[in-house]
């Protein structure tokens, strides 16, 4: 997973 | 979502609403930092930007307009105070912002391969918001250690953000155990912005619960 993950946090 | 990550955003969410009763009912924002509530909605702005562009959730899009539109709004109610006494907010930004910000240009996640120059620009300004969060605290740090009688709700308040980072660092280690998900500038970031909390935990502990009427 890691690099490029989608940012799905506050 | 994690049972973490949910319990650090409600204490996130607890910490505008604690701040706000106290602008509202108090009608003083003494003992309230108006660069460290400045820098926060830097942050959120310049994190958020993603809400042109990305959606994830409407949990996710109501609470970032929320963030922005409740800091927008203590910075105008703390910068229009009349009684403002807050002669001692006065640490440096500029040695937060800039660092922060040159940094951001060094270390982020942009992929110029892939994507336009906007999506990397707005890669760019992720990276500073994650900075600017970690040591944004700061300068209300600086005025807790300098006035004598805070108030307890801006403790409380202090007290709820450094929850909600701790729940925030259990989050990621349960995503990298169980999603392998893993941004390793958030992580760096967010574990030196909790140890920033450790510094205020000591002083929330001396200051208000050792002083709570039993």
């Amino acid at each position: 997973a890691a690099e490029g993950a989608a940012k799905d946090e506050l | 979502m994690n049972i973490f990550r949910f319990v650090g955003d409600m204490s996130h969410l607890a910490s505008f609403f604690l701040l706000l009763a106290k602008l509202i009912y108090t009608k003083s924002s003494t003992g309230v930092s108006l660069k460290t509530q400045a820098l926060y909605l830097t942050v959120f702005v310049c994190r958020y930007l993603d809400l042109l562009v990305a959606f994830v959730s409407w949990y996710n899009e109501l609470m970032k307009i929320f963030f922005i539109a409740a800091s927008a709004y203590i910075v105008y109610v703390v910068a229009t105070s009349t009684r403002n006494s807050n002669a001692s907010d006065t640490y440096r930004v500029e040695f937060l912002v800039i660092p922060a910000l040159v940094l951001a240009c060094f270390v982020n996640e942009t992929h110029w391969s892939k994507g336009g120059w906007s999506l990397n620009v707005m890669e760019i300004l992720w990276a500073f918001s994650i900075y600017l969060e970690a040591v944004a605290v700061l300068p209300q740090l600086k005025m807790l250690h300098q006035l004598e009688d805070t108030t307890n709700i801006t403790m409380h308040y202090m007290a709820s953000l450094g929850i909600y980072r701790a729940f925030y660092l259990l989050n990621w280690v349960y995503r990298l155990y169980y999603e392998g998900y893993w941004h390793p500038i958030a992580v760096v970031a967010g574990i030196v912005q909790t140890l920033l909390y450790a510094d205020f935990f000591i002083l929330y502990y001396q200051s208000v619960l050792l002083r709570l009427p039993s």
